[in-house]
């Protein structure tokens, strides 16, 4: 399984929408500082169903929704949506219901003051299943296979009881 | 439950030996449980000593250093997993152009073995060259971000800021 | 001792938005004081907003933008004071091209209105430039340091590893 | 006031005598990974009294000492010099005593398992003296004109009251 691309709208920076595809292994992201190349790792976060405003660099879930510019008003509504291409031998029993013709898409939305919605191929579920579906494919928000700008030389500084958890992982 | 722990800690101790000696051509690393009996409840500690130097408390390694040794880790636990994706972001930023190098041949040798796919932050050229595509994200209009397709000759004009 | 606070407060609250103003070519910084009336109990705040950007909370800050800021503040603090040198160690590591420029050219500023010493470690070929001197540290015996005196000019060839 | 020079012998990876002159106002330091360069910000945050090991990234005071390599030998003795140019107006009065010829030479000097002696200008001192020094030119081991390695975004991201000591030092 792999993500083939992601759409953005309303979601921190991007207040308009926006697609990025995954078309190759090595995809690189450049740009000026504060240019918003740290808000996509964000918006894959969010998707996958992080619910910690602080791992989003907020101090409420509300700050991850487009809040204005000097040219342009705030939004009320962002989403973000994940589609992954998957073949059987991927995925686990609990998420083998999803491989209708070999796709899923994942997409998170939340209106401000109001809260967020999950739909896997369009139908609406809850959080749980999404964190379910990633944590099967040992993935997800907080998984090792993020690692955050700033913090790659944190693994190595971690205590050891905290480091086990890059072999929980992966068994 | 046990077992597995096991069998998967032997498989990503062998990994991440052999990941270790080769971003830091030469010294050696392991991974040890410690702790307690029960590999459940251990704790993981790694032993590592670059080329030359003895082995030592990993909290003397240097900067640079310890980002290496963290992707030798990274990159032994993502071989076994099904992850659909790996996020780096600006982890070369601690690196001199050497180990950047280094880093990249390892992400490039990767893609070789896996079909996984990278998503990698950088402001680096060296990092930049080594993309399979690029995309670059501005803010033309202030405080409103874009994306654009970036071609890799022209780097070192539309992204001057860069 | 009040008084002295909050004469040191003003002075580097003008100098730290005029150099916040310098480094992100625009934009507005400004210091207060919070969570108690008297100066000497206060916390400090910093308000930002970069250029074409609201005033936003200072987590959302890019990682760029917070070495920036951070530098600006230290800059503003640093020009009061006798301190007898300043040490940077890899200041410039998330910082942009672009950006790396502008913190170089602030550091040649201030070295020109005082005779305070800075030492910067650096990997960055644009800071290395900006140097009056610089040093190499190398490791040609395994394990030991050695201090050379380099010559800019031939930065390629004998720092390749850099 | 400003430093001069700096002479390291037996810290840390500098198991030889180094010596660093400080003659340019802009001093830059290059070198690998590994190589030693935030070693020798260290020695100078030593020399000026700092005493937690963990603030050296040790475990004890011992691991400042040159613990070897795979060619020489470990050493039990490492000290660094701090060579200071001075000019009467800068000091304060605790520190006025020691302008004899306009140089004040800082010495501390560690011997493995005994522990440190501090020298100011050949006499041994009490490691208050030298902290005292360092504190009436609000500077010293931690003072904010050290930007530690991996720290400059930091000062943003403490809390208001931490912040407060940038003032405290400068007032
Ligand atoms: N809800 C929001 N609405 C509008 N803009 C936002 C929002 N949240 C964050 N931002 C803006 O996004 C910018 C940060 O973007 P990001 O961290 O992705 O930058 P970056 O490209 O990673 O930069 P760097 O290279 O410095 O790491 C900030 O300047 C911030 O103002
Ligand atoms: N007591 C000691 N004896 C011998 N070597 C030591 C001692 N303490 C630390 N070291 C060595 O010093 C090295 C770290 O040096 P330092 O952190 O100064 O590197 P650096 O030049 O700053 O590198 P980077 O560019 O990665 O930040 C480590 O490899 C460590 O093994
Ligand atoms: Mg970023
Ligand atoms: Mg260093």
């Amino acid at each position: 399984m792999f993500i083939s691309k992601i759409k953005l709208s309303g979601f921190k920076s991007f207040s308009d929408e926006t697609v990025l595809n995954f078309d190759y292994s090595l995809n690189g992201i450049i740009g000026p500082n504060g240019s918003g190349k740290s808000n996509i790792v964000e918006a894959i976060k969010w998707v996958m169903g992080e619910n910690s405003s602080k791992s989003l660099r907020g101090s409420g879930m509300n700050d991850i929704i487009f809040s204005g510019s000097t040219t342009k008003a705030s939004k009320n509504i962002a989403s973000v949506t994940l589609f992954l291409k998957i073949d059987s031998k991927d995925i686990s029993s609990s998420s083998k219901k999803y491989i209708n013709s070999g796709n899923i898409e994942v997409e998170r939305q939340i209106i401000r003051d109001t809260g967020s919605t999950y739909r896997i191929n369009g139908k609406e579920v809850r959080a749980k299943d999404v964190q379910f579906l990633f944590a099967d494919l040992s993935s997800g928000s907080r998984a090792t296979n993020i690692i955050d700008q700033g913090s790659i030389g944190n693994l190595i500084t971690q205590k050891p009881s905290e480091r086990r958890r890059i072999l929980d992982e992966a068994a | 439950a046990r077992n597995r722990v096991l069998n998967t800690f032997a498989s990503i101790n062998s990994t991440f030996s052999e990941l270790f000696k080769k971003l830091f051509d030469g010294g050696k690393a392991y991974l040890e449980l410690i702790e307690s009996e029960d590999p459940l409840e251990a704790g993981l500690e790694l032993l590592v000593s670059p080329p030359g130097k003895k082995l030592q408390r990993i909290s003397l390694l240097s900067g640079g250093e310890k980002a290496l040794a963290s992707l030798a880790l990274i990159f032994s636990t993502f071989i076994n997993r099904q992850t659909p994706i790996c996020i780096l972001d600006e982890v070369d930023a601690p690196l001199d152009d050497f180990n950047v190098e280094r880093f990249c041949s390892l992400l490039k040798e990767t893609t070789k073995i896996t079909n996984k796919k990278f998503l990698v932050i950088t402001h680096n050229k060296i990092t930049m060259g080594y993309m399979n595509k690029v995309y670059g994200v501005t803010m033309n209009e202030p405080g409103i971000s874009k994306l654009v397709s970036v071609n890799l000759d022209k780097i070192d004009s539309e992204f001057a800021a860069e």
